[in-house]
């Protein structure tokens, strides 16, 4: 009922190409960033532990996000669930 | 739709192919004979998916098969969940991943090389996008996967949606909506994407308008019929599906299920469930791109409708009616079945349909309380935005936007009835939907049943309540959004069947245009003199 939060997060960047992206990710403990071709400055950042999901957000790894100049906005990405027909 | 079998020579050295009933029904498992997609008309005209690309939003496809392999498009495939450019099935113990590689084979099987069956677009390429096989789903995964590639992918299938339980509301998020909405506005060089969803397995329990993919006026939503006609029992219903093509999950008969690949090169004969009419739609799609790869995503809901054929499909519950064009449609299969020749045919010589308007035809703000008994009737009268710049006069969608609450949500029916009198179920009962919290907040029901009609005049929103105890709701708001071209869109058609549903639209959009030319020049007369 109340969702559940993974480890991917939608992180919303200053100007930064995708290799900066890729290396703000790995400072931050994530493994690889990915640009989303269909909007501008979005990257998809991928957690080491692709599967690992939680109950409670991340506070402390977002704020650390948010922190930091290059970031303009970061959204942790809630999982759902979707059934093969 | 009937044709004489014998002269289709379609020859096929495939061991499986003459299991494919879907292709070319000659009565195979208790079949009736000739109720296919009729792919072997699209095949002699030289059409079979050459240049097309689609893609399998799934698990992953077996891109080593040997009846795969040779069509499979690696560039345009990826996972989003984890980010690996080789999206192979990951091995489970129960076969649970091979679902992308059966929907692959329905589609991109390669013909005459002696290995399991045909894709009913055997020249196509097929991407694999695997994005189901994690423990969840998430909007970035979701999106990503939907816009992958927009340039080359010229199709995406999905055989996947919210859980059909009965009970759940959902549809894409907000991220993905912003995808789609690309794909559509800037996929295929600006023609759109084609995004071709399965309509659902919830059978009666559940309704796929409940459903924001299937739903979405974005997506061709396609149910499916079973190889004499009849539903194949997992089917939902809904005002939503454009049209159907072919499965299983009804019959215990071995070879009435859907033939195609399946994983670690193997070949299976019971692919089932609405999971195998979206790629069986998404092959006739592609064959009609062949034909003309200039067709806007809309060109190809136009031609769907106009050369969807009502054949043997046998509805229990549901009536065939004709809407206020008279267009033939049935709440189940929608427009009817997809006849891959017909529709590459038209597609030939099809001109791009005008351009497409969206009008707010009216909105009810009042809170109005729904009783146990009876129904709550809800009028909007409506001129379609006449006389402004996004005046709509020949539908293709229409939305209902409703805020509704229930003390059984499941109980709820709404019903939506055209100034033309086409009456179309927006919601039917879900009996295992027992929310008495959430309800319906700004949710748009979709209908195709009113295509092409004139949307000007009185429309009927009934809301009650259909279950075993009495229930109570509040109906907070409704808006009517019409969505739609100004000028006739088949005026200009070439017309080769003067049966054909095209014949009689284009008739029929001439004589309204006259009555509206000479209606306008008396006017002009009057107020002269």
């Amino acid at each position: 009922e109340e969702g559940i939060f993974t480890n991917h997060f939608l992180v919303e960047l200053h100007e930064q190409t995708e290799d900066e992206a890729h290396q703000l990710a790995t400072e931050n403990g994530f493994d690889s960033a990915r640009k989303l071709p269909f909007a501008k400055d979005l990257f998809h950042f991928y957690p080491k532990d692709l599967t690992q999901t939680r109950r409670r957000r991340s506070l402390q790894l977002r704020q650390r996000l948010e922190k930091d100049h290059r970031v303009k906005n970061v959204i942790q990405q809630e999982g759902f669930s979707r059934t093969k027909r | 739709g009937y044709r004489d079998l014998n002269a289709i020579d379609t020859n096929m050295n495939d061991p499986l192919f003459s299991k494919q009933w879907y292709l070319i029904n000659t009565g195979q498992a208790d079949g009736t004979p000739g109720l296919d997609l009729n792919v072997a008309e699209a095949w002699e005209l030289g059409y079979t998916g050459k240049g097309v690309t689609i893609a399998i939003m799934d698990d992953g496809i077996d891109y080593l098969h040997p009846d795969l392999a040779s069509n499979y498009n690696a560039d345009a495939s990826f996972d989003f969940s984890s980010n690996d450019p080789y999206p192979y099935p990951r091995y489970t113990d129960d076969w649970f991943n091979s679902h992308g590689t059966r929907c692959a084979g329905e589609v991109s099987a390669a013909a005459n090389n002696n290995i399991c069956g045909v894709g009913v677009a055997f020249n196509s390429k097929v991407a694999g996008i695997r994005m189901l096989d994690q423990p969840f789903m998430t909007d970035v995964i979701e999106a990503s996967s939907i816009s992958h590639m927009p340039q080359v992918v010229d199709i995406y299938s999905a055989s996947w949606g919210p859980t059909d339980d009965g009970k759940t509301v959902d549809g894409p998020r907000e991220l993905t909506l912003q995808a789609m909405a690309d794909g559509v506005n800037k996929g295929r060089g600006g023609k759109g994407s084609i995004y071709v969803w399965a309509s659902g397995d919830g059978g009666s329990f559940d309704d796929c308008n409940c459903d924001g993919y299937a739903s979405s006026m974005w997506t061709i939503s396609i149910n499916s019929a079973i190889n004499d006609g009849r539903t194949a029992l997992y089917d939902e219903s809904c005002s939503s599906t454009l049209a159907s093509t072919f499965s299983n999950g009804r019959k215990r008969n071995p070879e009435a299920g859907v033939a195609t690949t399946d994983l670690y090169g193997n070949c299976t004969l019971r692919h089932s469930g609405t999971s195998a009419a979206a790629p069986e739609a998404a092959g006739v799609f592609a064959l009609a791109l062949e034909a003309n790869p200039d067709l806007t995503w809309r060109d190809m809901q136009h031609l769907a409708v106009l050369t969807s054929k009502r054949n043997q499909l046998h509805d229990e519950v549901h009536q065939w009616r004709r809407n206020g064009v008279g267009l033939e449609f049935n709440h189940l299969f929608g427009y009817g079945v997809l006849d891959a020749g017909g529709m590459a045919k038209m597609a030939k010589e099809w001109k791009a349909v005008p351009e497409r308007f969206h009008c707010v035809a009216g909105s009810v703000q009042e809170p109005r309380k729904v009783a146990s008994d009876g129904k709550l009737v809800l009028t909007i009268d409506t001129d379609a935005c006449q006389g402004k710049d996004n005046f709509v006069r020949y539908l293709e969608h229409v939305q209902a936007v409703v805020t509704v609450n229930a003390s059984r949500r499941g109980d709820l029916n709404i019903n939506l009835t055209s100034p033309a009198g086409t009456k179309s179920i927006l919601l039917s009962r879900r009996p295992r939907d027992e929310d008495s919290k959430v309800g319906f907040d700004k949710w748009p029901f979709m209908t195709t049943h009113t295509w092409g009609e004139d949307p000007r005049g009185a429309w009927i929103l009934e809301v009650g309540f259909r279950g075993d105890a009495p229930q109570r709701g509040v109906m907070k708001e409704w808006t009517l959004m019409l969505h739609g071209t100004q000028s006739a869109p088949y005026i200009d058609q070439i017309v080769r069947d003067y049966q054909s549903k095209l014949a009689m639209s284009k008739k029929q959009e001439l004589e309204e245009e006259l009555d509206e030319a000479v209606e306008r020049s008396l006017k002009s007369l009057l107020s002269k003199s």
